[in-house]
């Protein structure tokens, strides 16, 4: 009854609102926790010793280069046909702008065959903005990762982006972006949906607008780390199975949701386990990933530090999705592997978090490791809410539910314990 | 969205480890 026993001990026992607990006190001491940055260093050591107080002392931290991209001022007014002031949010490592800004007329276009129907010429000089309708994140955060290099390709001076988000109250939403090599590095940032399409419908009456973007910002590379804590398989300790969130997070908001909530839930999975003294065959690798908002980069550095060992990973998941009422598992692996998840998830009945999506690429930091042909998954919840806060100010503690991060904690917790501990190893 | 019918599954993976799985509850 090894299921029930840590559902029981999670969801009403002893263990009860931990998990919630445990996240607010983490994210209202420190804050956001942006790659390169001395808090994110600090909360990294936090972890560690909050693992230590849990007599759990298996620890080991990986260092690694990061970027340190560190957001000043940013400003970005309408000067015609009127003059109104828009909130937004650099993209990440954008370049600044000169100190009086850049005024320009801008170019609206939702898709980037739009922007190809324009010449040149037409497109040179000016601010291009993207405003595709949220679809699916998949589908519409190409025009945030790509916008400002393709603009800048056809002779744009800034990009502007509308947030990828279906929801907004004016809140614009942060997020990486990357140039191209042989491209001019332009300004990108990110704007509200409200003012995007306030813009839009200026813009198709034909009328000229003129906008005055400011942007400020520094860039660097600094060291952190990857945090790796094992809870070690009686049987085969080589083996690993891994559950994981990323530590770092946007400098907007608490970074409460994305990933404090994946975070947490991952480190509880050896605590509990240790609580309960339940000791899986496999061993049990719980990872805070560093500086996954700004490419991947702690996930990148482990796989490639650990190519060597690879086949030692049984399973890896990770939790970056949301961590509200857990409803399964998004599943990378072949039909035998998928078919003993699905056996797996059937002994969670009780707490309706039984669904297997078939997903080739799940997660985030995990998809680095999964396409070299490591089978995993991703926490399936009930997140439909998941990007109106998304790399905002809104990410904050009263995102997270306390009995849903039971619920979660205790999942994440009991499945990672039934992959280590079955006789059959996950096939490839 | 959902894959495999447990008739599939259970040629694939074999009963005893279905039972084995199904002893963690």
């Amino acid at each position: 009854n090894v299921v029930n026993e840590i559902l029981n001990y999670v969801i009403v026992g002893e263990y009860k609102g931990q998990t919630y607990n445990e996240l607010a006190k983490f994210v209202d001491k420190f804050g956001a926790r942006p790659s390169g940055t001395e808090v994110l260093e600090q909360s990294i050591d936090y972890m560690i010793q909050l693992t230590r107080d849990e007599n759990i002392n298996d620890i080991t931290t990986e260092e690694l280069t990061v970027p340190h991209w560190t957001r000043g001022e940013e400003t970005l007014t309408m000067l015609e046909p009127r003059v109104k002031n828009m909130a937004l949010l650099g993209l990440g490592r954008s370049v600044t702008t000169p100190p009086e800004g850049i005024t320009a007329e801008i170019v609206v276009v939702n898709s980037f065959a739009e922007l190809d129907k324009y010449s040149d010429s037409d497109i040179e000089g000016k601010i291009v903005l993207y405003d595709p309708i949220f679809t699916t994140y998949g589908e519409t955060v190409q025009y945030r990762s790509q916008g400002a290099a393709k603009a800048a390709a056809k002779g744009a001076v800034a990009s502007l982006l509308r947030s990828i988000t279906p929801f907004s109250i004016n809140s614009p939403h942060a997020g990486s972006q990357y140039y191209e090599e042989n491209v001019p590095k332009i300004p990108a940032a990110a704007i509200t949906l409200e003012d995007a399409d306030l813009l839009r419908r200026i813009y198709s009456r034909g009328e000229k607008i003129v906008l005055n973007l400011k942007m400020f910002s520094t860039d660097n590379s600094r060291i952190s780390r990857n945090t790796l804590v094992d809870y070690k398989g009686t049987e085969k300790p080589e083996k690993l199975v891994i559950v994981s969130g990323h530590i770092d997070s946007w400098d907007v908001g608490q970074g409460a949701m994305d990933d404090g909530g994946g975070l947490f839930i991952s480190w509880a999975v050896p605590v509990i386990l240790n609580r309960l003294n339940l000791k899986p065959r496999r061993t049990i690798r719980s990872i805070f990933w560093t500086a996954e908002e700004l490419g991947l980069i702690g996930a990148k550095a482990y796989e490639e530090k650990h190519r060597s060992e690879a086949d030692n990973i049984n399973f890896i998941m990770e939790s970056d999705e949301g961590t509200f009422a857990p409803l399964g598992l998004a599943v990378a692996g072949n039909a035998e592997t998928r078919c003993i998840i699905k056996e797996i998830l059937k002994l969670f009945k009780s707490i309706n978090a039984t669904t297997l999506v078939e997903d080739d690429s799940p997660g985030s930091d995990i998809a680095v490791i999964i396409q070299t042909g490591v089978p995993g998954a991703s926490l399936h919840n009930d997140n439909s809410m998941y990007f109106w806060f998304h790399h905002t100010e809104g990410d904050t503690m009263n995102v997270e539910d306390e009995h849903e991060l039971d619920l979660g904690a205790a999942f994440w917790t009991a499945a990672a314990y039934v992959i280590a501990d079955i006789s059959k190893d996950i096939p490839r | 969205k959902v894959v495999y019918k447990d008739d599939v599954c259970n040629v694939l993976i074999g009963d005893d480890l279905i039972a084995e799985i199904a002893s963690y509850e």
